[in-house]
């Protein structure tokens, strides 16, 4: 357990897993994640960055994970 | 989909940033 729902962990998973350099934009992530609204994605997002496990990339759009690479 | 210098430069800056604020939370868990 590290501390994020499961919700938290979808996300974060499917950005670490994004091989482009510019990261995974919201509508790629809304696209993979179904079941999860767009608000309920945002929030989770804003979360992650907030804790240093993902950061904007070339515009607020656009998600990295600090540790997968 | 080449990424300019600057956006080169940005996603650097970004990234720092981020680490700062991983490292400050991970702090902030292991004082509490």
């Amino acid at each position: 357990n590290n501390g994020l729902s499961a919700n938290q962990n979808q996300v974060l998973s499917l950005i670490r897993s994004c091989p482009y350099p510019q990261g995974i934009s919201i509508q790629e992530l809304k696209q993979r994640l179904s079941g999860i609204g767009l608000s309920v994605i945002k929030q989770v997002v804003e979360f992650l960055s907030n804790e240093g496990h993902i950061f904007s990339t070339i515009d607020e759009d656009h998600y990295k994970s600090t540790d997968n690479d | 989909n080449q990424l300019t210098a600057e956006q080169k430069r940005k996603i650097e800056e970004n990234r720092r940033k981020a680490l700062e604020r991983r490292a400050q939370r991970l702090g902030q868990i292991a004082s509490s």
